[in-house]
């Protein structure tokens, strides 16, 4: 049984791009603030700005439950790692 | 590769399109090894002025104008120590695959003198972007979305994936059928290995229908390692076996009468060769026997010189092995212990790897993922099968040929449904090349109708391994029809699959709504195959709506001509479309009657105008 306050990767998808002139890593980050207790910054290992919208980052089961809620996100769900074919 | 595109009809003669050289393959997958004559970019024109990558900075790689991107994605945690950190290709397998897209003509090729001849890509002017996103330890989802959202950005044309996860997941829970849409979007089409995990029913993975799902199959090529005993007689073993022992006779010793005492192993164990059970000192110098598939851990630890398994297992497609090594099936290898007991001193000798001719190809192979769709039930996957069986291409020379081996090589042969993919997306390019404007669901419906038929005489699991059939790029040009779909028609059929009205607007980025009107049932999609499922014995009838576009000749009529087998009842309405200029779209309705019992019920639709044949699977099966 996996700790609940140990942190793994999770992404975070939250659909395409937003319209205008908007910082998406701010996004990012601010969503982050809110659930995060720390430095945010820190959890943030990629933030998906270039062709559709979301990020990536190392968090609690809580913190990702959390996130689930938010207006904007379609979904959050734990990395894996796929293996070749 | 050296046999594999001529298989499928590429020769010199064949036409190229002028602007082939502008087409960018994206490759997700180990980085690539940049000094393989493969990527070679002698003769090749300044970068496509639409490429907005870029080739991240790093010690030990560097682009050209065939590789015109590159980058990495890592995280803590994905790496080993051979990793490089940077594009290049610790492994081997991403090599592999980009030089199977999209690598140049290298004359001469072969794994120590095994399947000698011309490899090549699908498209070699093509250019490459390299997006590095699997390690020592696997291929995160992180790194995936990165890859993915770099590559659409930068301008890629096609996307290729060979890897997966064991276990489908719901498409916005999966990383690559997320990428996947998202490049769709852009008019990016994302070539999908289908995965390893055949037959088992259901195996299939990356089934998004925005993405191209690919299943693995044989070509007319098969590698046989024949065994001769000292008794004259030779048997045809099923391995890839590099070395030559010239066909002198060696000391040939059965495993069970080479037991490791001192670790306590009895004959009835030291038999399958398992590690540590059989005695060095008897075994060393010799080829060994054994009756059971254990691998060759055994064998090469004991200090064997070479070894021949008996083996259950299957047949179709060969490994290779860090010492002189051969399987034999069960009846042959009767034969073998029969000479070794009655033998005073037995003797044998394997000879390396001849090629012989596969008179059952094309067949998709054990391995490769067979349907049913575990996410969407009513979209047949995989969508089509191509070469992925004993594959020569090229390969990093920071790997060794097997495991447990010291001999480096450019190239190597493997298998899987990572070989096929890359073939698909190859013809994929192809046909982009001579249709730019062309969307991805355009692309995928000219491979899928102009694919050649496959039968279930050679596998039993007929559509739900074959799918549409085998690749045909060359035909895969000019496909007369193709059945178009953009973001609307995948937002349709979202909400028809449940999807939220917030989750949909936030995925397709505008107002999109969900209505009894526009939802789209999973039979509307405007997909080139038709599969209905329900409980075994019930009787079930679909009605399927399509539009199809002309792409071929402006004036042209198409007539309807089903197959239907017994069980299924198949009527489309109308059966004659006339067209009248080239993009012009006509629409028909396809109705599904199926009396299922267990299994499945297979026909299919052709729109025929005497030139194209426009070829659609219909399968019915009990779910």
């Amino acid at each position: 049984a996996s700790d609940t306050n140990e942190r793994q990767v999770y992404i975070v998808y939250m659909g395409d791009l937003p319209k205008g002139d908007v910082s998406v890593s701010n996004i990012h980050i601010g969503m982050l603030e809110e659930i995060v207790s720390g430095v945010a910054s820190d959890v943030l290992l990629y933030s998906y700005r270039r062709s559709f919208n979301g990020f990536a980052a190392k968090l609690t089961e809580d913190e990702a439950n959390k996130l689930k809620g938010k207006e904007g996100v379609v979904s959050v769900f734990p990395s894996q790692k796929k293996q070749l074919h | 590769t050296s046999r594999t595109w001529e298989f499928m009809g590429f020769n010199k003669k064949m036409k190229t399109s002028i602007i082939e050289s502008d087409i960018i393959i994206g490759m997700l997958d180990t980085g690539v090894w940049p000094e393989s004559e493969s990527f070679n970019d002698t003769g090749f024109g300044p970068i496509p002025k639409k490429w907005k990558g870029t080739c991240q900075k790093s010690a030990n790689f560097t682009c050209n104008n065939k590789i015109i991107g590159a980058r990495y994605y890592l995280t803590d945690g994905d790496n080993g120590p051979e990793d490089f950190i940077s594009p290049r290709d610790a492994e081997g397998h991403g090599t592999h695959t980009t030089s199977t897209a999209a690598g140049g003509l290298v004359s001469q090729a072969s794994l120590f003198g095994i399947a000698k001849g011309t490899v090549r890509g699908g498209v070699p002017s093509s250019r490459i972007a390299v997006y590095k996103i699997c390690w020592s330890y696997g291929c995160s989802d992180e790194g995936i979305l990165a890859a993915f959202d770099d590559a659409i950005a930068d301008g890629v044309d096609i996307i290729s994936l060979s890897v997966g996860s064991f276990i489908p997941f719901d498409y916005f829970e999966d990383s690559i059928a997320i990428g996947a849409f998202h490049a769709m979007k852009k008019g990016i089409l994302t070539s999908n290995s289908a995965g390893n995990s055949g037959p088992t029913p259901g195996s299939v993975v990356n089934v998004s229908p925005w993405s191209l799902t690919v299943a693995a199959s044989t070509i007319d090529r098969k590698f046989v390692t024949k065994v001769k005993l000292g008794n004259g007689q030779i048997y045809e073993g099923a391995t890839i076996n590099t070395f030559d022992l010239k066909g002198k006779m060696y000391p040939f010793i059965y495993g069970g009468d080479a037991p490791n005492l001192t670790l306590g192993v009895a004959s009835e164990f030291s038999r399958y060769c398992f590690p540590g059970a059989l005695n060095a000192t008897l075994v060393k110098g010799k080829i060994v026997f054994c009756e059971y598939f254990t691998d060759y851990e055994g064998v090469l630890e004991a200090g064997a010189l070479g070894a021949v398994f008996q083996d259950t297992g299957n047949k179709d497609f060969q490994f290779s092995y860090p010492l002189p090594f051969s399987t034999l099936n069960v009846n042959d290898g009767r034969m073998i212990i029969n000479y070794l007991n009655t033998t005073e001193n037995p003797t044998a000798t394997i000879f390396k790897t001849s090629q012989d001719n596969n008179q059952f190809a094309p067949f998709v192979v054990s391995f490769s993922s067979r349907g049913p769709n575990p996410i969407t039930t009513d979209i047949l996957k995989p969508d089509l099968t191509a070469p992925g069986v004993d594959i020569l291409a090229a390969w990093s020379e920071a790997s060794t040929v097997t495991e447990d081996d010291t001999r480096r090589t450019r190239y190597n042969i493997i298998s899987g449904t990572s070989m096929s993919c890359p073939h698909a997306t190859g013809a994929a390019a192809y046909v982009k090349s001579f249709h730019p404007t062309w969307s991805p669901a355009a692309i995928r419906s000219a491979l899928m109708t102009t694919a050649i038929p496959m039968t279930s005489n050679n596998n039993i699991e007929g559509e739900h391994a074959y799918g549409a059939g085998h690749i045909n790029p060359l035909q895969a040009t000019d496909p007369g029809l193709v059945y178009d779909a953009g973001e609307i028609d995948y937002v349709k059929f979202l909400c028809g699959q449940g999807y939220t009205i917030a989750n949909i607007q936030l995925i397709s980025g505008n107002s999109s709504s969900c209505s009894e009107e526009t939802d789209g049932t999973v039979w509307d999609l405007n997909y080139p195959s038709f599969a209905l499922s329900s409980t075994p014995g019930k009787s079930i009838t679909r009605v399927f709506h399509r539009t199809v576009t002309n792409v071929g000749s402006a004036v042209s009529n198409y007539r309807a001509v089903v197959n239907a087998p017994p069980g299924l009842i198949i009527q489309v309405q109308p059966s004659v479309l006339s067209f009248e200029y080239v993009g012009q779209q006509q629409s028909f309705v396809v109705t599904v009657g199926a009396e299922l019992g267990n299994s499945m019920i297979s026909g299919s639709l052709i729109w025929d105008d005497g030139v194209h044949q426009v070829k659609s699977p219909i399968v019915a099966y009990a779910s």
